[in-house]
């Protein structure tokens, strides 16, 4: 789950900020 | 009534496609055949690089920002990342609204995305593409094919195999109907490696190839070879992905470039 936590938090959350 | 429920699907998800995606073909086809009052800044030589980084992406590139000094393959590889990484956002949120997606344990959800997402964005990119170049910036600007081609090497190959892949699939001449049912297809795919729950989404897949079939013969009339022919075009995306996952392997290790996080996590383990 750790390898892929911003997809699993844009999968979670409405929209998030993926900013650089 | 099975036919009924196929036209739901069809429409969710184009309706889904819509909603989620800021370019799409019918926009980039109006931008890129002139039918707009401002036509795209063209970017063609380092000069004019320069002048639309002032103007169309200074939000990307942050004028005074860590890459203002950094060479311009540098600067066009960052800019390619974060429309990369938009366009995913835009999957993301596009995946969730295709009927079934959702209901899927979560861990299947990310493996369908870690593997979807770049033949999907190599799919939807052809709609932004003619054989001269490509739309950016939200079709405000337009970069030629042979500036991109004209930058030194390891850069310089990262587009031209979009660009051949690309003049080949745009002469299906897909609409934005098609393409919404074709990039839900190539989402929900059920032979994508670690997969937990294989039957679950072996059915999603199977209804939506189905709609995507019957969708092909309504749409398409006059070519009947047109669902076998976008079958091929699921397999010619997977070694164009695979390829470009080499490439930025390569620059990864020989540039001294940073990776976004979330592309990162993608590429990272996937072939």
């Amino acid at each position: 789950k750790e390898k892929h936590k911003i997809l699993h938090q844009l999968l979670q959350n409405s929209t998030s900020p993926v900013d650089l | 009534p099975q036919l009924a429920d196929q036209k739901t699907l069809a429409k969710q998800i184009y309706e889904a496609y819509l909603k989620n995606f800021n370019m799409n073909k019918a926009k980039a086809r109006t931008i890129l055949t002139g039918k707009t009052s401002t036509p795209p800044f063209v970017i063609h030589d380092m000069e004019t690089l320069q002048l639309a980084e002032q103007t169309l992406v200074a939000k990307m590139v942050g004028s005074a920002g860590a890459l203002k000094d950094r060479e311009a393959e540098v600067r066009i590889f960052h800019c390619c990342q974060c429309t990369s990484v938009e366009t995913v956002t835009e999957l993301t949120e596009f995946a969730k609204s295709v009927p079934g997606f959702s209901s899927l344990d979560l861990n299947d959800q990310v493996t369908l995305l870690k593997y979807g997402v770049y033949e999907a964005l190599f799919a939807m990119l052809a709609s932004s593409m003619n054989k001269d170049g490509l739309l950016v910036a939200y079709g405000s600007g337009f970069i030629t094919r042979e500036f991109l081609k004209s930058l030194r090497r390891p850069f310089s190959d990262m587009m031209e195999p979009k660009f051949q892949f690309a003049m080949k699939f745009n002469a299906l001449e897909l609409d934005d109907s098609d393409l919404a049912l074709f990039v839900a297809a190539i989402i929900c795919c059920g032979d994508r490696p670690g997969l937990v729950n294989v039957a679950h989404i072996e059915r999603m897949q199977e209804s939506i190839v189905q709609v995507l079939q019957h969708h092909l013969l309504a749409n398409h009339p006059d070519d009947t070879f047109l669902f076998p022919k976008l079958l091929q075009k699921l397999a010619d995306l997977r070694q164009l992905v695979t390829e470009h996952a080499q490439l930025v392997q390569e620059i990864k290790k020989t540039e001294d470039t940073s990776l976004h996080p979330l592309l990162q996590e993608i590429y990272r383990d996937m072939y």
